[in-house]
């Protein structure tokens, strides 16, 4: 019973940071 | 705002992302570091400059997996920022999700759900409860969740994320795949399975759609084919193995479409494969392995 392949699931950084 | 980064701070900004892009840390750093003292000194500490240039220095320390580093940055850029643009500010928002980022790459998701809970409600309050970069926040948010095992909260935020983005953008659109997909996945740490099959099912016939328009005899989506060929298998007696069956060129379609499809692929195999369907389980695993 293999496990499921589920991708790594990353926290998303917000690059808008710098533009304001 | 009103406040737009100065020409010199984004030349620099651009500089930096050069160094670091080759790993000269020691040039970006203190390059940062001495920019950081000059502004502090001729602007004063609560400059927004002073918090653009912080935040400039935090991606370095970030790309450097000093994360503790960068935090602490980002706290002292996040109070520049709601004292000079106000708490409801969407750079606030930002410096939030950020920080919640950053504990969260530390493992710290205790510490970072009330960050990125409070980066989601500035974000319905400035740009309304349906807009894409709420469903963003609402994905992280969902993901901080997870990893503390706290699946209802999960369901609810991907659901509300999914139908953000099933609204906003469309059915086609690759996060509404991208969407059930993490959704499954929270399905699967219960034991949902017929849930996460679901999905998974949902997910590959829209790709299916996408490329053919439509659902019929002569086009089915490649679940389908899996599960005939299963039937096929169960009810004949395979003598020289079935014939290969043509897929329609789905998988080729596939191919280039979306990483998000190949991994739904994979994972409506792996379930197959745990209720015993071998015969539809390597025909979606031949489909993943093709379409790689």
């Amino acid at each position: 019973d293999r496990p499921p392949a589920n991708k790594q699931q990353q926290l998303e950084w917000d690059d808008s940071t710098l533009s304001y | 705002s009103g406040y737009e980064i100065p020409a010199r701070l984004r030349t620099l900004h651009n500089l930096v992302i050069q160094y670091a892009a080759q790993g000269r840390y020691e040039v970006a750093v203190p390059l940062c570091k001495q920019a950081l003292e000059d502004l502090e000194r001729t602007s004063g500490r609560g400059h927004p400059d002073v918090a653009t240039m912080l935040n400039i220095l935090a991606l370095v320390y970030r790309d450097q997996n000093k994360y503790k580093e960068a935090a602490h940055l980002l706290n002292d850029a996040l109070s520049i920022r709601e004292s000079t643009l106000g708490r409801d500010h969407p750079a606030v928002a930002a410096t939030l999700n950020n920080l919640a980022v950053l504990y969260g790459k530390r493992g710290k998701y205790k510490e970072a759900e009330p960050l990125c809970q409070r980066a989601l409600e500035i974000r319905e309050k400035v740009l309304g409860n349906d807009h894409p970069d709420v469903a963003k926040q609402l994905n992280n948010l969902a993901l901080l969740c997870q990893n503390q095992g706290k699946y209802e909260a999960v369901e609810r935020y991907y659901r509300r994320a999914l139908a953000i983005y099933e609204g906003q953008l469309g059915p086609d659109n690759p996060n509404v795949a991208r969407t059930k997909n993490n959704l499954a996945s929270c399905y699967l740490k219960q034991g949902k399975y017929a849930e996460a099959e679901t999905l998974y099912k949902e997910i590959l016939t829209q790709a299916h759609v996408q490329e053919f328009g439509s659902v019929d005899d002569n086009h089915k989506p490649i679940w389908m084919h899996a599960e005939e060929r299963e039937e096929m298998s169960k009810t004949q007696h395979r003598e020289g193995g079935t014939p290969y069956v043509e897929y329609g060129g789905w998988y080729k379609a596939c191919k280039v479409s979306s990483p998000t499809v190949n991994t739904t692929l994979r994972n409506l195999g792996a379930l197959y494969r745990r209720q015993g369907k071998l015969e539809a389980a390597e025909t979606l695993e031949e489909c993943a392995l093709r379409s790689r």
